[in-house]
């Protein structure tokens, strides 16, 4: 199982044209100036698995992630999609891809959609647990967090090790 | 729990010890230890690093770049016990000079065997390297993206 | 105490405009604002910042690279109310590629005339602009220092 | 005023060999390798000006700062030394250069020299409070800390103006 492909949409720089990033097995790289939406490719990968909390998608409240650049637009939905090469079935659901989409209004709750139909975000985050795929700050390194993770002290390395038991 | 604990500590101290071998290609070692091994649960474990022609030393007092071979020798190593089918490592290569950024990128290519790698980055020699590489660029405030082919020289 | 504040304000925000056109050769602009004027007290202030071709955002939400450029224009013109006679800075390049390096550089050398500055740096770019160079190496755990004269090509 | 010479003794990485880096004005550099000392250098300048407190010299605890290369020299004192041109007077001492010296035997106080002189920490902290020389997190920014510069929020910029005036 590996990351195949990113959709993204009215998600912070990236405006309200759908953007698609194809991606395969191995090592992918993105680079590119300063502030020209590297970071915001990760934050949305983590935000269509679920990730919810400001702090980690680097904004101060949700809305700040409505790509902010024409105002009246902003009745428009974000959405991000992931799809997953699952021909080796490490996601237990029955199809060679699985895409898991998330999908923002500007005033409501997020509404998550796996392989087009609309389910429960629980349902999002059991299957990525299983498959170890939800983002936690072991898989997602986000710039300038480096340093902390090598200054994690004794006892917080033994709880890690706990919990991954 | 105790035999449960020690059989995965073994597993993540067995990968510490081949990772940072690998990358600074058995001149140097890093392994884990156990504070007091009468009292598992109430004390930590120490993450050990020897680089080369260096003494050994605990990893919280390293230099900054050290830290970071040391950090992301801990990370892929939880890998035997947990292993995740993607990661996602945002400029960790930022304080690392050319020496360290070899030993990053080789530990990154041998492990993206395993799991994918998605990388940010503004160091050609990492980018250069992968086996795809999009460029991001802003034009009016946007973001767009357009693919290159791997290891093509990306000016940054 | 409004008044004092105030006055001190003015200055810092003047610096702040100043820094920040320096840095981007006047197509960038960047201003302190107070939240709200009338309880000073208990608001704080924004640093609001504008890059070329970019809309005017709040420092916070700027990107990695961005916010580095924000904060050291921040933190000299501090200068302006209470101008330290030396600068310490270790590695602050570190998330910046190459057009920010360069506008970093500038005002390092615009503000070195005021200040000493003390640049710890792994990127040539900074160092070869140096009035001096030191070079560290380790040898046998041992720390050593070597002076380079200025403008002399540092490889890392 | 600015630096014009730092002497290491003892200090981190920095072995029982007294180690001298002179100065100019402007911008100086220090550059090398991963692991060489570039850091220890600016942690030492900051140890000599009277810094105290372990987290902010990157170690466990002050004992830490011993030369740990050869055991039996522990007996060896720290010495780290600080000369300022002074010949502007902004440090009021009527000497032309002024130099600060802390001394750390390794199981003892630390002992303060002014030009040779022993004198009291406070002496050494006032005369620097007055060149706003004092090493604080406004002039000494540390390895990976410009980030957190620049994710203050509002309230802790208006605080640190304040406290300046
Ligand atoms: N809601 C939003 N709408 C529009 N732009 C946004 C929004 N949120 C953030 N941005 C902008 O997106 C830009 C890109 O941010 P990002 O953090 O992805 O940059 P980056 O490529 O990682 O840069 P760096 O190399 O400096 O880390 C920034 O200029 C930021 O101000
Ligand atoms: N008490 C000590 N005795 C001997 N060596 C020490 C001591 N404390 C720290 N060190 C070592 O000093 C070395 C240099 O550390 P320093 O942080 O100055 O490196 P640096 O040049 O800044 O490197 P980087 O570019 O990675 O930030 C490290 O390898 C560290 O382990
Ligand atoms: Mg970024
Ligand atoms: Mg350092």
């Amino acid at each position: 199982v590996h990351i195949k492909k990113v959709e993204i949409y009215g998600f912070k720089s990236f405006g309200f044209t759908n953007k698609v990033i194809n991606l395969e097995k191995g090592m992918m790289c993105i680079t590119g100036p300063n502030g020209s939406g590297k970071s915001n490719i990760l934050d949305a990968i983590a935000f269509a698995l679920g990730e919810n909390s400001p702090k980690s998608l680097r904004v101060d409240k949700l809305h700040s992630l409505f790509h902010d650049d024409n105002n009246e637009q902003k009745r428009k939905n974000i959405r991000v999609s992931v799809t997953f090469d699952n021909s080796d079935r490490v996601i237990p659901v029955d199809a060679n891809s699985v895409t898991i989409t998330r999908e923002m209004p500007f005033d409501g709750d997020s509404i998550y959609y796996l392989n087009g139909k609309h389910v429960s975000k629980s349902t999002i985050t059991d299957l990525l647990d299983v498959a170890l795929a939800t983002p936690n700050r072991l898989n997602n390194v986000q710039q300038g967090m480096i340093m902390r993770i090598a200054e994690l002290n004794s006892e917080e390395r033994r709880k890690i090790l706990e919990d991954i038991i | 729990k105790r035999k449960i604990f020690m059989e995965s500590f073994e597993k993540v101290d067995k990968d510490i010890r081949y990772i940072f071998s690998t990358m600074t290609d058995n001149l140097g070692s890093a392994w884990l230890e156990v504070e007091d091994t009468d009292n598992i649960f109430e004390s930590g474990l120490s993450l050990m690093i020897q680089f080369p022609n260096k003494p050994a030393r605990e990893s919280t007092s390293l230099s900054g770049g050290e830290k970071t071979i040391a950090a992301i020798t801990f990370l892929l190593a939880l890998q035997s016990l947990r292993s995740s089918p993607y990661y996602l490592f945002d400029e960790v290569d930022a304080h690392l000079d050319a020496q360290n950024t070899e030993r990053l990128l080789k530990i990154l290519i041998e492990k993206s065997k395993v799991s994918q790698m998605i990388i940010v980055t503004l160091k050609d020699m990492i980018a250069s390297h992968a086996n795809l590489v999009y460029g991001v660029y802003a034009k009016n405030g946007v973001s767009n993206i357009i693919k290159y082919k791997s290891n093509i020289e990306v000016t940054v």
